[in-house]
């Protein structure tokens, strides 16, 4: 109905809004409709603003840059519309150190609430978890997990 | 309804059962080399809710899935994976008053394949159903592939329309 | 012939002029926060080497490439970039007397374009002429851009064996 | 013509088989054209083996599997056919640790002879390199160079 997806679309572009100048310093986003007298039928669109930077076009943004708005979309919605689990696999390759940090920070905060399972390479993401799976072959062509627990969690 | 336990046997590269633990309150990650089967676990988890595409799994064929065999160990006759959630009491349907619920997927290199809730075999159809009302979807915006998180800045204004409407 | 040096200037990100140094015998590598300009250092060399397609650089018109402005700086008139190479003396053609060869691409606001071999306008298909005997190309796969490393096993046996032509 | 197309093939294939054991351990890998007696118009395919693995089809292979066979195949051609610059732009991100020193090393050893140019996030990498440049938007929305020179060169 239209004024569950107008409420629906409300609630996921608050978060959006929260979420991205907390993942990316500076920087500040909305969701906006497209045709905001045909809510039955418009389509969605992202406006971002980054420190100085005057945005031409979304394709000119970098892949950093691409996969932080990305990732804020996906949490934002995911708030909204909880799922019995979140799986992100290695989506900080593409991070600096400092979006490294901001997104680690926001995962945390938001496993207190919802299920999240983060598969990574990077050590400062690594760092930010309570539970680590290491998945090794010992034995060539055969997976097998060592967990470790890195802190108490109540 | 939250992810709490998940079994993987007979899977991709997981010859052997192996559990997960899923912490309430707690952040989980996993780590390890390249090619060890990290991919793998999300590949099973997205099996056991539906997925019903081989090739959305990197398989050509859904028999792919089956554990192929290593130097040492000959090929799986089955590949077999069970999620089990903590019912939070949030779902409306026959299986309200559990205070866990699981879903399991079988597939066997005949072909034969089942489906099971609760260990009671049942309908793809019911594992679709109770996914749903959990909120949960093989292909929804709560689970990013490896190499696919920037698909969304990408996409369409239709699309992103669609995600909302998924949200609703 | 090797690449000696790259000037950028009102390229993308980069309104200043700015001159990176290649060491014969040296790795050399670029590092920086995302969205600090090093993909669009790429995205340079592609241009000058006489990339057609806006697309491929990222943007919707060839306009896109020059300097959009700041919160502090205008818009920049023109972008200019120009790639120098040491010759090694393979080179066959009216150039292979000088000891480095240099090539630029402007760019207008107005849309005015031009191409200049060591300072001389020229065509692009001159351009195009000299950097295909010194062994690049723009699309070629010695320019891997971000995110498209694993293209290559994805590729049909026909397009593995373009590659093979292409080296051929 | 068909002789120079088999003679590019054999030497690209070559380099194929020595590369991809020093970029992952223990792996050996060809390079196999599809219809031997066909060679104007055969199409070239990989086989890859990997310690302990039974390869069914390519596409299962992980991330970081693909992303290294993609770098073995780039560089083999590479080495048969130089260009005045080789320009790898963040190939390194889905590579483990093991993987990432074996790439830096197998790119130390070949820009000897070439040019390569690195774009990175990743200490390893950084750590192979000569010389450094570093790009800052210490002036928001403008790109600013500080070169820093890591070592000696010749
Ligand atoms: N049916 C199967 N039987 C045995 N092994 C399999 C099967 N399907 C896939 N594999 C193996 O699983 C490996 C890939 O696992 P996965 O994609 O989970 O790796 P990963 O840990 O995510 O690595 P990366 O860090 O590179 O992404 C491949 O090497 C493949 O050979
Ligand atoms: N014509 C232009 N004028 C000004 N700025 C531009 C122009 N075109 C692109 N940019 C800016 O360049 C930035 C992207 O740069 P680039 O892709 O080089 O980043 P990067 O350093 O590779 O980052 P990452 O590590 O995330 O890949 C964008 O933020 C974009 O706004
Ligand atoms: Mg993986
Ligand atoms: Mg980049």
């Amino acid at each position: 109905s239209k004024e569950r997806f107008v409420a629906t679309f409300e609630e996921v572009s608050r978060n959006f809004s929260e979420l991205f100048p907390r993942l990316i310093n500076g920087g500040s986003a909305e969701m906006v409709l497209l045709d905001e007298s045909d809510p039955l039928n418009t389509g969605v669109d992202i406006h971002v603003r980054l420190p100085g930077k005057r945005l031409r076009n979304m394709q000119l943004l970098s892949g950093g840059e691409k996969a932080i708005i990305s990732l804020t979309m996906i949490l934002s919605l995911f708030l909204v519309k909880p799922s019995p689990v979140c799986i992100l696999d290695e989506v900080d390759a593409p991070l600096d150190d400092e979006n490294l940090g901001n997104f680690a920070q926001i995962i945390r905060e938001m496993s207190s609430s919802f299920q999240f399972l983060i598969i990574t390479h990077n050590k400062l993401t690594m760092e930010a978890v309570d539970v680590l799976y290491g998945i090794t072959m010992r034995e060539p062509g055969v997976s097998q997990v060592v967990s470790v627990r890195l802190k108490d969690v109540a | 309804m939250r992810l709490k336990r998940l079994e993987i046997q007979g899977f991709k590269s997981f010859p052997e059962k192996t559990v997960f633990k899923f912490q309430e309150d707690g952040l989980t990650g996993v780590v390890g080399p390249n090619g060890c089967g990290k991919s793998n676990i999300v590949d099973a988890v997205r099996w056991t809710l539906g997925e019903q595409s081989a090739k959305l799994l990197r398989g050509q064929a859904m028999e792919d899935v089956i554990f192929n065999g290593s130097d040492r160990r000959k090929a799986a006759g089955m590949a077999e994976v069970t999620l089990t959630f903590e019912n939070d009491g949030s779902l409306e349907n026959q299986w309200r008053d559990y205070g866990e619920i699981s879903v399991s997927r079988r597939l066997f290199r005949t072909g034969e394949s089942d489906y099971l809730i609760n260990g009671v075999e049942c309908r793809l159809k019911d594992v679709r159903e109770l996914i749903a009302d959990a909120g949960g979807s093989s292909r929804g915006y709560s689970i990013v592939e490896q190499g696919r998180v920037s698909l969304m800045v990408n996409s369409k204004p239709e699309e992103k329309r669609a995600l909302i409407e998924e949200a609703a």
